[in-house]
């Protein structure tokens, strides 16, 4: 839309239509058309350089601590988010992205209900010499979790990777599984758990509803955009950013362990502008 | 969100009498903002809305009893149309054993839908066997494994996809088996070289079914990746999973706008039984909110 020669109604059509298709969704979109329109830009660059400035103050923040040392020991990131969105895989990544960076790490195996979870993420544990923790299938997620504290506790483990079944916020008792999980993690290490929520890239705005929910059941500090290599924009971050504040942290671009980096606003915005 | 702008646009229709052709551009300028929403791709926003528009514009609904019941309910059968529902249950090959493959997204519901599936034929009285044709994925043969178990269906693997779905029709053949479901790894629709994958197993199998399992949670991005598996292979449906769930389901409508194949079967939740009929009528409901 950028190259075209002068902004005009099909200007700001067009634009409008980009970034729907970018799923930044309707409220955000028109609202950044609107202010757009009033800074008045002479030209289709001038308007992509303001766009781009404005989008950038929005994700002007640091990666959180955290993700790349423990403020304390054991850091406990529950990984969480609707069903096949990547959770599994992203716990796998981010346990080998961090046992690289010299630090020890367990990979609690808390979906004790979806067939072979624990199986998958036990095969991941092996390729990547990461240690797992996991239970009988059908056991309390909770127990699976005490087990891995315990043990992170005892030898002074850096991190606790906590992988958790997928789920739909609609499920008012999975949805409460997920806060005693929390439970059990603030009651074993004396301080909340960090909650990140994994989020598969080519959602649409049903994005919004996940990060609400899940939010309410343990304090999500963090977005992992998965699946960002299907090339879709991911726009909906933008929403989870400007209406709730949530960093998107860490993007996965492919199905290897590696296939993992940390989120870079100008990236984002080179692709949904484009 | 999506309520308030329906009864707003409702409220503001009903209040007029007979209605002008602003009336109905005010009404339908809201009705997009509703879709694109409910994650209806842009594109196809602007197709069927146009189609409404000259529908809605004839004298005879403008100053009709109640015209704006009756732009909506063109806009209903205008939506309802692109989504025939297509019939929900597997066609079967003239000689069995039936050679069925899903096909979709990294995570989509394949695996799991896979096993819905084969409990819907053994309800027909059919012996189904299984294929865990994804070699990639840590445990997806296990998964399988241990979703059919309780129905005691046969799972075969193999090194590639194609021993596998050899070995699935050479057991198939043996154990008089009418139906082989096969479930593929998931891939991108970017993805050139597995998409190539997808269309060396159609030629080199013979597929009653080819069906793409889609999450209905998809946003813009569902249009191209219909258009995508399409070219790759000749699908004859969709499956749209997750509908448990609180997405609106817009992708539904995008898929069987540039398929134009009709969505078969929703999946309703994580168990083997949770596997519906498509109806179009109530997606749209879900779509309009
Ligand atoms: N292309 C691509 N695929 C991914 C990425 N992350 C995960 N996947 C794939 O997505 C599928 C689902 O990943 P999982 O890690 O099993 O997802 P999950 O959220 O744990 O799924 P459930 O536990 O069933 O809810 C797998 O096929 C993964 O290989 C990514 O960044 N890119
Ligand atoms: N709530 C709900 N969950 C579903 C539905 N269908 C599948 N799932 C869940 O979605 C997740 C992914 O399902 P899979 O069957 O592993 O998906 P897949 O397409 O085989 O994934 P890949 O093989 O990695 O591409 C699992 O947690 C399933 O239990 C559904 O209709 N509703
Ligand atoms: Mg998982
Ligand atoms: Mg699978």
């Amino acid at each position: 839309i950028f190259s075209l020669k002068k902004i005009d109604d099909d200007f700001w059509a067009s634009l409008e239509e980009s970034l729907i298709e970018g799923d930044v969704g309707v409220d955000y979109t028109l609202r950044l058309i609107d202010e757009l329109k009033r800074l008045k830009p002479s030209s289709p660059e001038e308007a992509k350089e303001l766009l781009k400035e404005r989008l950038l103050s929005l994700f002007n923040y640091e990666i959180p601590p955290w993700v790349f040392e423990p403020s304390s020991k054991p850091e406990v990131i529950i990984f969480a988010g609707v069903n096949g969105s990547g959770k599994t895989t992203t716990v796998a990544k981010v346990g080998r992205m961090l046992s690289r960076r010299g630090f020890s790490v367990i990979l609690s195996a808390c979906d004790t209900f979806r067939a072979a979870a624990g199986e998958q993420l036990e095969i991941w544990g092996e390729r990547l010499n990461l240690r797992v923790i996991k239970g009988e299938p059908g056991s309390d997620p909770g127990a699976v979790l005490y087990d891995a504290l315990s043990s992170a506790l005892s030898k002074g483990v850096d991190y606790v990777l906590v992988d958790t079944a997928g789920r739909l916020h609609t499920k008012y008792n999975l949805m409460e599984e997920l806060k005693k999980l929390g439970r059990v993690a603030q009651k074993a290490v004396g301080r909340s758990p960090r909650g990140v929520l994994v989020l598969d890239a080519t959602t649409g705005q049903n994005a919004l509803r996940q990060a609400q929910e899940f939010s309410k059941s343990v304090p999500i500090e963090g977005v992992v955009l998965a699946k960002y290599d299907s090339m879709a924009k991911g726009g909906v971050v933008i929403t989870l950013r400007g209406e709730l504040g949530l960093p998107i942290i860490l993007v996965g671009t492919g199905e290897g362990e590696d296939d993992i980096e940390t989120f870079s606003p100008n990236e984002f915005l080179k692709r949904l502008l484009s | 969100r999506l309520r308030e702008r329906f009864e707003g646009i409702l409220s503001l229709l009903r209040r007029k009498g007979k209605l002008s052709e602003e009336d109905v551009d005010n009404a339908l300028r809201q009705i997009r903002l509703a879709l694109l929403e409910a994650d209806v791709h842009y594109k196809v926003v602007k197709d069927l809305l146009s189609k409404v528009r000259e529908k809605a514009l004839k004298e005879e609904v403008l100053s009709s009893i109640s015209p704006a019941d009756q732009v909506l309910k063109i806009l209903y059968e205008e939506l309802v149309g692109v989504m025939k529902g297509g019939a929900p249950r597997l066609s079967s090959s003239s000689e069995p054993p039936s050679l069925y493959m899903l096909v979709g997204l990294q995570g989509s519901g394949k695996t799991t839908t896979a096993v819905k599936l084969a409990k819907l034929l053994k309800k027909d009285g059919k012996r189904v066997v299984l294929v865990a044709a994804d070699v990639k994925r840590p445990a997806a043969k296990e998964q399988l494994e241990t979703l059919s178990k309780p129905l005691d269906f046969q799972v075969v693997g193999g090194k590639t996809p194609f021993d596998a779905v050899s070995s699935g029709i050479r057991l198939a053949k043996e154990r008089l088996c009418e139906a082989i479901i096969v479930d593929s790894a998931g891939r991108l629709h970017i993805d050139e070289e597995m998409l190539s994958e997808l269309r060396e197993l159609e030629k080199q199998f013979n597929f009653q079914e080819i069906l793409l399992v889609v999450d209905s949670m998809m946003g813009q991005e569902a249009l191209k990746v219909g258009s995508a598996f399409a070219e790759a292979v000749n699908l004859t449906g969709v499956i749209l999973t997750k509908l448990d769930g609180d997405a609106r389901g817009g992708a539904a409508l995008s898929m069987s706008y540039v398929l134009g194949k009709p969505i078969r079967f929703v999946g309703v939740g994580e168990r083997i039984d949770d596997l519906e009929p498509f109806y179009p009528d109530r997606i749209v409901s879900r779509i309009l909110g």
